[in-house]
């Protein structure tokens, strides 16, 4: 495995997005994995539509009859996997832009630009999590967010956190050595993309550390799912 | 009553306040809490519907400036401060910007674990 990797570098990462008031990160998550995924396949960055999975996917897991995803009101990033396999997959956003709000499904199959081939759940291990990352594209990822709310900056590593997994978000790179002034020492970490605008953490990233003195903070390392895509050619 | 709800929600937190100490050294006069306040407002173009509402949610951003430093010592590899959602209880930060249900459990149906990949060289 690299030391350190981050695919923005390699183009597989779309721009920041903001979901707004609306507990949509389930969806935002799902595109963002299928983005990479996408762009593995066929060498081209879509931006995916996350509306066309708030409004139209309401698949449940049929071991957790509570846990259906249920756009503004939340959902599953793995059950939004299943979704995109029976569905067909993926408009764009711009066919199908973002609205913050759950309205009547508009789904186009026509208009589908990326789709799902198949998706796997990661165990808990770290360096599985990196070698799938490097190898499938960036991961559809659970956290617990209890300190994201007052997040600015650098990397965090609380040490206390719960692992109560409440939002999803998507692992994009790591890093083998992020300086930390108060400790006087250098942390591997991983890089998150959320879906909270440019306008919070780090340009709308944020930074987790990993390693073995770090193991699953927040749980981070519970809940991670890869997703490969098929190239869709339009007709 | 809004104030009330804002400190129960304080004291629901109990990771944090196991282990932090007093506040009473960084207590902030009531003109520096407005002049934050009304800094947050400007930087996040921050509009409120009456008195009342602002006054409410300037009780919450004191309460959440406690709380990033609380967080800021418990995480001190971060920086943790004023952010776009510092005027929210957590309880409201759940609800509108957190969507994972089920605690996040992976067990679809039809899913299955991804094979075991090489990580050496």
């Amino acid at each position: 495995l690299p030391a350190d990797f981050d695919w923005r570098e390699h183009g597989a990462v779309g721009p920041v997005k903001d979901q707004g008031s609306c507990g949509s990160c389930w969806s935002f998550s799902t595109s963002g994995a299928l983005e990479g995924a996408h762009f593995l396949a066929t060498g081209k960055l879509e931006v995916l539509s996350e509306q066309q999975m708030v409004d139209c996917d309401h698949e449940c897991d049929p071991s957790e009859s509570r846990a259906c995803d249920s756009g503004c009101n939340g959902g599953l990033m793995t059950t939004a996997f299943s979704y995109l396999m029976k569905s067909g997959g993926l408009q764009t956003e711009k066919d199908y832009p973002y609205v913050g709000r759950e309205n009547t499904c508009k789904f186009d199959k026509s208009k589908i630009v990326a789709q799902v081939k198949n998706f796997s759940v990661v165990s808990v291990n770290e360096d599985q999590i990196a070698a799938n990352l490097v190898k499938h594209g960036p991961l559809a990822i659970g956290i617990n967010a209890a300190f994201m709310q007052t997040y600015i900056g650098g990397v965090s590593c609380p040490f206390i956190c719960g692992k109560h997994l409440d939002h999803g978000v998507l692992l994009v790179g790591y890093g083998s050595a992020g300086y930390t002034p108060i400790r006087f020492k250098d942390m591997p970490y991983w890089i998150i993309k959320n879906s909270w605008g440019e306008n919070w953490g780090e340009h709308g990233y944020y930074k987790i550390c990993r390693g073995p003195r770090a193991h699953n903070k927040c749980g981070v390392d519970s809940m991670v799912s890869t997703v490969t895509a098929i190239h869709t050619k339009k007709e | 009553s809004s104030s009330a709800s804002a400190e129960r929600e304080e004291e629901e937190d109990p990771l944090i306040e196991q282990v932090v100490g007093g506040d009473d050294d960084e207590l902030m006069s009531e003109l520096e809490a407005e002049a934050h306040f009304a800094s947050f407002e400007r930087r996040f173009g921050k509009a409120y519907g009456d008195a009342g509402e602002r006054a409410y949610r300037m009780s919450v951003f004191s309460a959440n400036l406690r709380r990033a430093r609380r967080h800021q010592r418990l995480d001190p590899t971060a920086e943790h401060g004023v952010t776009k959602f510092s005027d929210l209880t957590p309880a409201e930060f759940r609800d509108r910007f957190l969507g994972l249900r089920g605690g996040g459990r992976p067990n679809l149906a039809g899913s299955r674990d991804a094979p075991i990949l090489p990580t050496d060289g």
